[in-house]
């Protein structure tokens, strides 16, 4: 299974990941 | 040779099932490779933003899993993983269980192994309180899993791989509303103010301040909606077969039934199998009465919703109201202004992928503060979403079934789509009782999808209001 996220931010959204990267829950995906 | 002719003895000998099965994957194989070369295959009634039908493309191996009756392998796995397991068995096949997929144990809110009765039961199991901790950031993380991919989204297409991508449109099913559109273009200020006012429900449910359209610009796939005649007489004669047959069952019955005996009519108190049937024809029956009455969305008023803005709800999610800037101003004023097209000035369309291995804790929760609006229900096929699958089938996320929640949160647009798999293709929403994923006669529906509005649930956000680190559903085993 797998979710997809698609959303709207502002253009100086980061994304705090590396590709393959194992996460969990609450954690931090990416901020402004 | 005459004499070889007549006289050899023939011996005949059984093929294989194995063999057999092989060869019928091949040649299915090969028909659905010809099908697709012409465009006529599985994503016949998905069109990309271009109006082109999406097309299953990969390797020889792709076509060969995809030969596989997976929707009913699926039901088939869910049905087996759902017997109830005797009790001696359980701790010792989910402890083996959870040793090859890498399960932690010791995160689990019940911990005794005999109380899961299934591995179903199991595969759902709850965490218990505080094992996740969620982030203060604005976007976290909404499920345990692996990140598949992320990045921007340029010119309506996401990327799925490095080299492939699939369109924005077909994963979200963009369709219009003109009519609601219409109603608020042209008028005053005033108005308009009144009139958004007045239509704010039809407003929410038909997305007249805020549609996907507007959004992305243009007005696209009207054909990714269900032919509403198909689905209905489809799912009409479904439903009229089995209750006929129900009924059937119930004249052999009858004669030892004093009542029928003298003449009395069978009562007409609702049965589970009523309900059942007609939860399964209501549901059947979305995308046409969406498509009959001016494409509105099916109310859920029985759907497990909270009581819509009581101070209780309110107060819940008084962080949600405080983003999307409700209590500030008016909020049908909130967060757009009439007419607007396209993304706000300054922001970009981003998205990011999860995969979720098989001993994951596999229910979901919402990344951020946001309100869902509306949920769309695409049927689909049930392939494999694992990175192996991922990096080979082209339109992965666009063929299989999933739900997508759409919504907003601060900064604009926001949307959450699970997506099925072979093994998990059951998907749960939590204050959604009346979705039905992962059924049969889906397959005659592949392509197409219905939509719901959770406006009912507070009339003042619009939708159905979710905090960051709230538990949302889940995917269930087939």
């Amino acid at each position: 299974s797998t979710i997809v996220l698609v959303f709207e931010a502002p253009s100086d959204f980061r994304f705090d990941l590396k590709p393959d990267q194992k996460i969990k829950v609450g954690e931090r995906l990416g901020d402004i | 040779l005459s004499k070889s002719w007549t006289g050899t003895q023939i011996k005949w000998y059984p093929i294989p099932i194995l063999l057999g099965a092989v060869v019928l994957v091949g040649v299915q194989a090969r028909r659905n490779y010809v099908a697709e070369r012409d465009g006529k295959g599985v994503g016949t009634k998905i069109v990309d933003e271009n109006g082109q039908v999406v097309r299953m493309q990969g390797p020889w191996t792709v076509y060969v899993i995809g030969a596989l009756p997976l929707n009913a392998i699926s039901r088939a796995w869910g049905w087996a993983n759902n017997l109830t397991l005797p009790v001696w068995f359980r701790p010792f096949g989910f402890k083996l269980y959870a040793y090859i997929f890498g399960c932690n144990l010791d995160e689990m809110k019940d911990p005794d192994l005999t109380h899961y009765k299934s591995l179903g039961e199991f595969f759902y199991r709850e965490l218990k309180e505080g094992a996740r901790k969620i982030d203060d950031s604005i976007l976290v993380s909404p499920a345990d899993g692996k990140v598949l991919h992320f990045g921007e989204i340029a010119g309506r297409r996401v990327e799925q791989v490095k080299g492939i991508t699939y369109s924005l449109d077909a994963l979200l099913g963009v369709t219009s509303a003109p009519e609601a559109t219409e109603s608020v273009v042209g008028k005053s200020e005033e108005e308009t103010q009144h009139a958004r006012i007045d239509d704010r429900q039809f407003a929410s449910v038909n997305g007249i301040d805020y549609t996907l359209d507007e959004l992305l610009g243009d007005e696209k796939s009207k054909s990714a909606m269900p032919d509403p005649d198909e689905v209905k007489k489809r799912k009409s004669k479904w439903t009229r077969f089995v209750k006929a047959s129900y009924w059937k069952s119930w004249v052999k019955r009858a004669p030892s039934d004093p009542a029928n005996a003298t003449g009395v009519a069978p009562s007409t108190k609702p049965t589970d199998f009523d309900s059942a049937a007609d939860a399964d024809a209501d549901d059947g029956e979305e995308g046409s009465a969406d498509a009959t009455t001016k494409k509105q969305p099916k109310q859920i008023d029985d759907a497990g919703m909270p009581e819509p803005d009581t101070p209780e709800v309110l107060g819940r999610y008084a962080n949600v109201a405080y983003e999307m800037g409700v209590g500030a101003l008016p909020p049908l004023l909130q967060p757009h202004s009439p007419g607007q097209k396209g993304l706000k000035e300054g922001n970009k369309l981003f998205f990011c992928v999860i995969y979720l291995a098989p001993g994951d804790y596999h229910r979901f929760h919402s990344p951020t503060n946001w309100v869902a609006e509306r949920r769309r229900h695409f049927r689909g096929e049930l392939y494999s979403v694992s990175p192996y699958m991922a990096n080979r089938l082209s339109n992965l996320f666009v063929l299989n079934e999933r739900v997508a929640l759409l919504g907003r949160w601060r900064h604009g647009f926001f949307g959450m789509v699970p997506v099925g798999a072979t093994n998990v293709g059951s998907i749960r929403i939590n204050f959604d009782k009346a979705l039905r994923t992962n059924v049969r006669m889906q397959r005659y529906l592949a392509g197409t999808y219905s939509e719901a509005s959770y406006s009912g649930a507070s009339k003042l956000l619009g939708g159905q209001p979710l905090g960051a680190g709230d538990e949302m559903g889940g995917f269930l085993l087939g």
